[in-house]
């Protein structure tokens, strides 16, 4: 499903050149429920960006089902990140001007694949199970910081996506509230096979992974095999 | 030190009102390390915000050391904020054209109360103490989330305010970077006995708390009396 081979991430920062992953190896086998861990800037977002074809790597390659991903363009990379993949922000990167529901439904409008009566349904299905049914019309700025984690996350997982990744998605949210969204996940991921990475301080989320991926200052350090399922 | 009497606070939403916070009744006292408790929603935001003086109650009283808040016009209520108060907000709110040291130094240079030697001298030794020595020339948009939290609470520490203000500070930490934070903010409230509240979902925070209040649905569910100390 996700291959990761010797992927490097350099910054210029003025003169300095920061290495933010440091020569990365490793695989996901489709359907799998991952958490990496990692210290605060031991390179978790840069991994996620790469990995979500969101960043480039700087050297390296990533393979999504076998595609190269340096191999595709423009077009062909805003379509596979539309149709196949799945993003929850560490700052969520909501569209202000719209409200909860035209937020989560906004990229199944892109994808312009189903009738509008479809739409709707599934986007109110998503805000319930997000627990945001009285929150409908607010805008981003008119909710809790919570609450704007929980519109991200329905977004990324309007379109059943194959591919979730997860940036620190309970990072804003009580320890009940979280479980809730983590057993939401499972039981996408399950029903699905769809296959989720989260990067995570909780301890919770990491009760529900089948396997971990430790990362230290941009490199991963306990690569163990993935789980066959 | 802080007395917060019947605070209502309602929001405007098309023609609906919401009320996030419904009567809330607490007493703050000078030097307490206090949590502040609830699920996502339940009104943590508005109530520190409130505290901080950065919005105003619908109804109700706020008094900070015996002066009633809406008494105050805006450049008293400016002057307070900066010399009091230190907020660690939900969302950062970071000057993005800044970079880590020139953020954190701001409100030392708005106070301009110290001679520049010790503006630098007191900077870098925060920057220190919350790990970020070798960032400090990054803007805020070259740091990753866990790294920006900690420019965050280095600037609101910077002035030694009375009363710190923190919306969940550890929420895009790991654990040994968040009670390395905690660690430090417990040793400046005990050194200088100023006052800290925190929103938080952490558990490690509470483990810090002197006392905690539960907030459910706009209301404080069980205003313990006050530590005293
Ligand atoms: N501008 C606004 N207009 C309408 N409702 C608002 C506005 N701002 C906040 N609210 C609502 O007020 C309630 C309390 O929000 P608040 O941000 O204080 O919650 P919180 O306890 O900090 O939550 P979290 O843990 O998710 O950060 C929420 O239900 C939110 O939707
Ligand atoms: N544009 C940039 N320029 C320079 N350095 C950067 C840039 N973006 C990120 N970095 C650095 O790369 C490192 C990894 O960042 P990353 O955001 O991946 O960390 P992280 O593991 O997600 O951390 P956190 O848990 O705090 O979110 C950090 O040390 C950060 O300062
Ligand atoms: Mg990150
Ligand atoms: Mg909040």
């Amino acid at each position: 499903q996700i291959e990761i081979t010797q992927v490097t991430k350099n910054y210029r920062l003025g003169k300095t050149t920061i290495q933010a992953l440091k020569g990365v190896n490793f695989t996901v086998e489709e359907g799998e429920f991952l958490s990496v861990v990692g210290a605060s800037g031991s390179g978790k977002t840069t991994l996620l960006n790469i990995i979500g074809c969101i960043d480039a790597a700087s050297e390296g390659s990533v393979k999504i089902d076998g595609i190269e991903i340096k191999r595709l363009n423009d077009n062909e990379l805003t379509d596979l990140r539309l149709r196949k993949i799945g993003f929850i922000f560490q700052t969520f990167n909501l569209i202000p001007v719209l409200n909860v529901f035209e937020n989560i439904e906004f990229p199944l409008l892109l994808m312009n694949h189903l009738p509008k009566k479809a739409v709707v349904s599934r986007v109110n299905a998503l805000i319930e199970q997000v627990g945001l049914t009285d929150f409908v019309r607010h805008k981003p700025a008119e909710l809790s910081g919570g609450q704007r984690q929980r519109v991200a996350i329905a977004r990324s997982l309007v379109t059943n996506p194959a591919i979730v990744l997860a940036d620190e998605p309970t990072a804003n949210l009580d320890t009940e509230t979280g479980n809730s969204i983590l057993a939401l996940m499972k039981a996408i991921n399950m029903r699905e096979k769809s296959t989720f990475i989260f990067s995570t301080h909780d301890p919770e989320v990491l009760k529900y992974a089948d396997r971990i991926v430790n990362i230290r200052d941009g490199r991963v350090v306990n690569p163990e095999p993935p789980v066959a399922l």
